[in-house]
């Protein structure tokens, strides 16, 4: 097959897996696309070992990260990954607006088109993070489509399913894992609840939004990695403007005034 | 750059070598790899605050859904995952209950008849790369159905 990979730079063991790497048309017409994947079969057997696609998220991240340093090339399954990126023909000035998961789907029929014989696989799409939003949408797609497809079914991992519960949810996580003090957690409760509820996600209390705000600054500006919270941070703080951004769509409601958050006194060097 | 706090010096070095593209059939006339991608984000928008009617939609469709977080994580936390599921309103058809992995509590989960929720103890965002040896006895009984 032309996208076999046959050898890897550094690559010094011998594998009792198959790979394959090139790109999948995502579009048609003056509107194609292309997507690149990475597909690495099962060490047991591929014609009949379930098969998964693993998608990154971002938006905009790439999912060659989660194949290099999260699942890499253990297999409980044939692993695809693919990169929710366009990489577009022409270089057109404009991104086209696409729609992710229909595109997604493209690719995948285009996948499928290359590798005829994994059809009959059982099929699984897995997300992580944005990737809670393109498994479940493109699962939606496999599952309406036309496309003779053995989906079984999908999972998220540690995925963004809701901006409200994400944010509601973080300030609980935040005061009762010790990062928050009774004081700031006494002022948030008594600008952003009410007798029956808290509202910490789009509270119109200018109050509330600014006491959030210092929340979210100890959270993710404070020099703690927000990843994972008792293991350190890797490097500087250098900030991909694309991660950034990406960032910003959590506590979007806030996020207009929180430059008027002084940073806090911790903070990386 | 890159997101916060992550190091993948690795993968860009090694994704950027001419030899490694090469290999894996990347044209020259691309930009060189990055984790993110600016453009791609700067020109996102987003459609859904949340995946609630697309979830009820799927899980009337009869397909398996397992929503897992590795539950030091705080880009995406495990609480908001877990109200995100009960909040889609089916029935618990299990307890809330450890799952064990080499003979130690892995973590938490619960079942709502097609839908699992699962938290990955002590494993951050990127659970694969934090527990592997979890990761991958939970991709498993996710994929074949079995229990956790």
């Amino acid at each position: 097959a032309p996208d076999e990979v046959t050898h890897l730079p550094g690559m010094t063991f011998k594998t009792n897996y198959s790979q394959w790497s090139g790109y999948l048309q995502a579009g048609t017409g003056n509107n194609v696309k292309f997507l690149h994947y990475w597909f690495v079969t099962s060490q047991r057997d591929p014609a009949t070992d379930p098969l998964v696609l693993w998608l990154n998220g971002g938006p905009g991240c790439s999912s060659l990260d989660g194949f290099l340093s999260e699942n890499g090339p253990f297999h409980v399954s044939s692993l695809l990954e693919w990169d929710t990126l366009i990489l577009t023909v022409k270089n057109t000035t404009r991104m086209m607006i696409r729609y992710v998961a229909d595109d997604n789907y493209k690719a995948l029929q285009s996948f499928f088109a290359k590798f005829p014989n994994f059809t009959q696989n059982e099929f699984f799409i897995f997300g992580e993070s944005y990737g809670g939003v393109y498994a479940p949408t493109l699962s939606l797609r496999v599952a309406t489509g036309k496309a003779k497809i053995n989906f079984k079914g999908f999972a998220v991992g540690n995925g963004l399913s809701s901006f409200a519960l994400n944010d509601q949810s973080l300030i609980y996580f935040g005061y009762y894992h010790g990062l928050f003090g009774e004081d700031l957690w006494r002022d948030l409760n008594i600008n952003c609840c009410d007798e029956k509820s808290c509202n910490f996600y789009n509270n119109t209390n200018e109050k509330c939004m600014t006491l959030v705000n210092v929340a979210f600054v100890i959270v993710y500006e404070s020099g703690l990695n927000e990843y994972a919270l008792y293991l350190d941070c890797e490097g500087l703080r250098a900030y991909h403007k694309g991660y950034e951004r990406a960032m910003g769509h959590l506590f979007r409601s806030y996020r207009k005034n929180l430059s008027n958050v002084k940073k806090s006194s911790v903070s990386l060097r | 750059g890159v997101p916060p706090c992550i190091n993948s010096t690795a993968q860009t070095n090694w994704l950027n070598r001419g030899d490694v593209r090469k290999a894996l059939h990347i044209p020259d006339i691309l930009p060189p790899w990055d984790i993110c991608s600016d453009v791609v984000e700067q020109q996102y928008s987003m459609l859904y605050h949340t995946m609630k009617e697309v979830y009820l939609k799927l899980l009337s469709l009869d397909l398996r859904a397992l929503v897992y977080n590795g539950d030091t994580d705080m880009a995406c936390n495990f609480l908001g995952d877990q109200w995100f599921v009960e909040d889609l309103g089916f029935k618990a058809t299990s307890r809330y209950q450890p799952w064990i992995h080499d003979d130690q509590i892995a973590g938490f989960y619960q079942q709502f008849g097609n839908i699992t929720f699962l938290t990955v103890k002590g494993a951050g965002h990127m659970v694969p790369q934090w527990a592997p040896g979890q990761a991958f006895h939970m991709f498993q009984s996710f994929i074949e159905n079995g229990r956790y």
